[in-house]
């Protein structure tokens, strides 16, 4: 059984790219075959695991368009057991292209039906936007993960989130679940860490990991060196975290 | 004369909404008559500035589309001299409702003409994306401010969006020209700061702000009050740092 889960949050900064790195090679650590997908033009999450976005021949854009195989893009990380399915400047393309497509939501769902089964996780990194790119990606997922920046305007944001998360669910995904919000970038000594942090589990209870990920810096050095975290600094505060949410999330999935 | 900014750059979480609701409060102090028009559908401006999303009989939508006239959307905040042209969710509707308008660049820039004259700086606070939102908002502006945070993500994302800003001066707005980058976010502490402000001063020279924002906690408790930084607390490093920008961005600009 393979989980699909997209990390997603139309407000910007607030951790997707982060996330959905280190739990993809956090979950890989724990043995797990995990396909992390980068639906983000900006190609974040492709230079975070060390490829340079100019040296792509293919990338999701290439299998999105069907125009190859998806396992053709596919190419392997430095991390065993982590597979990447890079972005380059062309996805940007995609969403024009895809707009005035029948179906056009269910392109990256028909894509990935092609291999799944050979990962036990695949990740999605999404845009900081809630257009075609992210709703392809919600389409795609049977599950949601959504960062959260323990700041006072990611807080705003949530409430279109979860309107739209049920606009997907009734429309062109019902098996779509959110997994959970996982809270970022806390500071223990600041004041609107703490204040977010109860809001959120106040209205939100058991859909709140409990792992929480705390401000490090480390982890915003990592992508500069084209290292996940665990390749970085493996002992640091960052990468203590994200081993700590993959078993979590291990722990609510299937034991598939 | 009029100048018409956009604050844009579509990585998210840069600081974005930071500048242009304290840098419109910093203008108006300078006594100077500014309205801040907040394109972004989280509407992150909008309550920066205090006012409540939900009680908003107009905002931006209707002015842009227009359902009417955009003067009776505008509404004066707490700050003399300061104005706003307010955003809700609704905003989401028209990136999807003027794609298929011929002419959908030049809505917003039709808007604001009616109104030019009546300030001496306008300032758009774009969202997170290169969609027909932020094209809008670089159509009808005449100079665009870039925040960067200084961090290796962010720093990924600058040759797509000067590639943008290109494509935009060539075709639908000639006169764009962009006024500078400004670092925010910088932390003298971290090693990151000074590689991202060394790398972007030896590139962009000239078209980099003296002045610097750096990270302060005080910045992001404002917005949870509905104030600007000015208003929260005049004497903190972010109301310096942003009065400084006012007066570095006077200084640039024409005596008009
Ligand atoms: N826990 C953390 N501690 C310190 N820095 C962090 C942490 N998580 C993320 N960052 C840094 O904060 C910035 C924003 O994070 P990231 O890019 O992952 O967010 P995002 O939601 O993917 O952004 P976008 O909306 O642009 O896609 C990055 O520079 C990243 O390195
Ligand atoms: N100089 C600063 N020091 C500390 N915090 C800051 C600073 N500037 C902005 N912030 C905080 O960082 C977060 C991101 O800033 P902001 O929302 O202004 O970015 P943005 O680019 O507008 O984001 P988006 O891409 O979602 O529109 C906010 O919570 C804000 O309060
Ligand atoms: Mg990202
Ligand atoms: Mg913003």
């Amino acid at each position: 059984m393979t989980e699909i889960i997209a990390v997603a949050n139309q407000k910007g900064g607030v951790g997707k790219t982060t996330t959905a790195v280190n739990l993809s090679a956090a979950l890989a650590l724990e043995g797990q075959r995990v396909l992390l997908v980068d639906m983000d033009p900006q190609g974040n999450a492709t230079s975070g695991c060390g490829l340079e976005k100019e040296d792509l021949t293919t990338s999701v854009y290439d299998a999105l368009l069907e125009n190859i195989p998806v396992r053709q893009a596919i190419i392997a990380t430095s991390m065993k057991g982590m597979d990447l399915l890079p972005a380059n400047g062309n996805l940007i393309g995609a969403e024009v292209e895809l707009v005035h497509e029948i179906g056009r939501e269910y392109f990256l769902k028909r894509c990935l039906e092609r291999i799944s089964g050979e990962y036990r996780y695949v990740l999605i990194d999404c845009p900081p936007s809630l257009g075609l790119l992210t709703v392809n990606a919600l389409t795609a997922a049977n599950e949601v993960i959504v960062p959260l920046q323990c700041e006072f305007y990611a807080m705003e944001g949530l409430s279109q989130l979860l309107r739209t998360l049920r606009l997907i669910k009734n429309s062109v995904n019902p098996r779509l679940h959110m997994l959970g919000i996982l809270l970022t970038m806390f500071d223990v000594r600041n004041n609107i860490s703490h204040q977010v942090r109860e809001e959120v589990c106040r209205h939100f209870r058991d859909r709140v990991f409990r792992t929480v990920i705390n401000r490090n810096v480390r982890l915003s050095e990592a992508p500069s060196f084209g290292k996940n975290i665990f390749e970085y600094d493996e002992r640091c505060v960052g990468a203590l975290a994200y081993q700590t949410l993959a078993k979590e999330l291990m722990g609510k999935g299937g034991n598939g």
